[in-house]
């Protein structure tokens, strides 16, 4: 039996043409690093769990990405995060919702899975849960980035469009 | 949206998926992402996958549960369950794409956009890289 990983990564803009040369490569080399961050532990006979986990994060904190570093801000200038794993094994899966202060918002929903109750905690809660699992935690200022931050201001110029996908999806 | 979605050695899978959201949300509005079964599922009964893209539709369509449903109880191949729910967003209006592994080790991304940042690596293939 072999072992496979497939990654996916949202950076914003996907026109043909019209993705600037530099984007380009910066996504590609994300992917690429995250790509080998999982190929790595598989090779070495790892678990699938460990290897989702360590691709995500590796793109977590890649600010090409609109996930934990790059994380698109909220109307209100916030950035809040989302994050979920689930275990193939036994369906054992953790998550969290709105969490605005762990680096890595998918191994905060690992420690959700792995020592909670629960599945799905949410915003200030799941902060607080973070802080006492001891997560590493990171202020807004990491996660912001100025491209993010312009296209919420050029969201708000035109606020009927609430809904980005105009932006996201072309 | 970033995810990932992999296949051990040992033939069990695990799927994981991270976001910051839509630009300028509001209301305390979350998307497929955390909510298993919309936008990230794994069953080492069917397979592993992770989604990205308008997430509300995601959520509408249990996306990512009901692949792995249709896998399980249908029997049929991933390369046609896939194409049938690509389609079926399609229908709804939403849009974007997800990746999906099945434990025999059969791996495949599918999207409705212009384009999809995505990469794969096994065993016997070496690291693709693919934007369009």
């Amino acid at each position: 039996m072999g072992w496979t990983l497939m990654i996916h990564g949202g950076a914003g803009s996907m026109r043909r043409g019209q993705l600037a040369e530099a984007d380009d490569a910066a996504g590609r080399a994300g992917l690429s690093a995250a790509l080998e961050a999982g190929a790595a532990i598989l090779r070495d006979g790892g678990s699938a769990l460990d290897a989702v986990e360590a691709a995500v994060k590796v793109l977590e904190d890649d600010p090409a990405f609109n996930a934990g570093r790059g994380s698109v801000f909220t109307w209100d200038g916030r950035i809040e995060c989302d994050a979920a794993i689930m275990d193939g094994r036994d369906r054992n899966a953790g998550a969290v919702a709105g969490v605005t202060a762990t680096r890595h918002p998918v191994s905060l929903a690992r420690e959700v899975m792995a020592n909670s109750a629960h599945v799905l905690l949410s915003a200030a809660g799941a902060d607080a849960f973070s802080k006492e699992h001891g997560l590493e935690q990171a202020d807004q200022a990491w996660f912001a980035i100025p491209e993010r931050r312009r296209q919420l201001d050029e969201m708000k110029a035109r606020p009927e469009g609430a809904f980005d996908s105009g932006m996201k999806y072309g | 949206t970033v995810g990932a979605v992999a296949v051990d050695e040992a033939g069990h899978v695990a799927a994981a998926t991270s976001t910051g959201g839509l630009t300028a949300k509001r209301w305390g509005r979350i998307g497929d992402s955390p909510l298993i079964g919309a936008g990230t599922y794994a069953d080492d009964r069917a397979a592993a996958i992770s989604c990205t893209g308008s997430g509300e539709h995601f959520i509408r369509l249990g996306l990512a549960h009901e692949l792995c449903a249709r896998l399980r109880l249908c029997g049929d191949e991933l390369s046609i369950v896939e194409q049938d729910l690509i389609a079926e967003l399609g229908r709804i209006g939403g849009k974007g794409g997800f990746i999906a592994v099945t434990p025999e080790g059969d791996a495949r991304w599918a999207f409705n956009t212009p384009g999809m940042y995505r990469g794969r690596v096994s065993h016997d293939l070496e690291a693709q890289i693919a934007i369009f």
